[in-house]
């Protein structure tokens, strides 16, 4: 186990061999692939500041190559990584949210996160509102115009296919039969690469002390 | 043809795609 390791020579500095074990119970993760995880983790959270935590900007250089700018998405996603919302992303957060995008999550899972991000004001609902926030947004990065006439109706049948009550609102059961019948929506929802983590990531191996 | 808002969202968005991560060098 990774414990015997300690003496001979300090592994997963910051993180203690039993948290490891422990959250290897908790995930899908083994504690070799989060040993992985946690090489991953340790560049991302040294990206700019390397203090052990993963700062907003160093999620945003990661994802969008830039740590500055605001992006509503990357807010969405940082927040929903900041379980303790202390403002940093520890290195267990990371793992219990990637552990949803895990390949063999359960999809309940992958549909209550896809909720909870598209729940911009965490109301409990996905509102019209939110939604054309996102597109608008969207089409701000992308530098793409489209009349309001277009948007509206991209957002009216949008609704009409989702909102099945027609309250103007999408709700957690609307929505969960919604991306069952739109399964593409969760394509984001699943990262092939937290498969095989270790092999996939043969830099990663190189760190990695623990034997299966 | 109906453009799906969400499916412009999900597949539009970087900030939602996490798998850049994994490209950091």
């Amino acid at each position: 186990g990774c414990c015997s390791h300690r003496s001979r020579r300090p592994i997963n500095r910051g993180f203690a061999c039993g948290n490891m074990s422990h959250l290897a119970d908790e995930t899908r993760f083994t504690v070799n692939e989060l040993e992985a995880l946690y090489e991953l983790f340790k560049k991302l959270s040294s990206s700019i500041i390397d203090d052990g935590s993963i700062h907003k900007e160093e999620l945003q250089l990661a994802l969008l190559q830039t740590p500055q700018g605001e992006n509503l998405f990357l807010d969405r996603v940082f927040d929903l990584f900041d379980e303790k919302k202390n403002g940093v992303i520890e290195f267990d957060e990371f793992v219990h949210a990637l552990n949803v995008f895990h390949p063999y999550a359960p999809i309940d899972d992958k549909i209550d996160f896809a909720f909870r991000l598209y729940d911009l004001r965490q109301t409990g609902f996905i509102e019209r509102e939110e939604v054309k926030q996102m597109v608008i947004a969207i089409l701000m990065e992308s530098d793409v115009k489209l009349p309001d006439d277009i948007l509206e109706e991209i957002i009216e049948k949008t609704f009409a296919d989702a909102d099945a009550d027609k309250d103007g609102k999408i709700n957690k059961e609307e929505w969960k039969v919604f991306v069952l019948r739109h399964p593409s929506l969760l394509k984001n929802m699943t990262l092939p690469y937290l498969k095989d983590v270790t092999t996939v990531f043969p830099s990663y191996i190189f760190h990695t002390e623990v034997e299966d | 043809p109906f453009l799906n808002a969400f499916e412009f969202i999900s597949s539009m968005s970087e900030g939602f795609d996490l798998s850049n991560m994994f490209e950091t060098k």
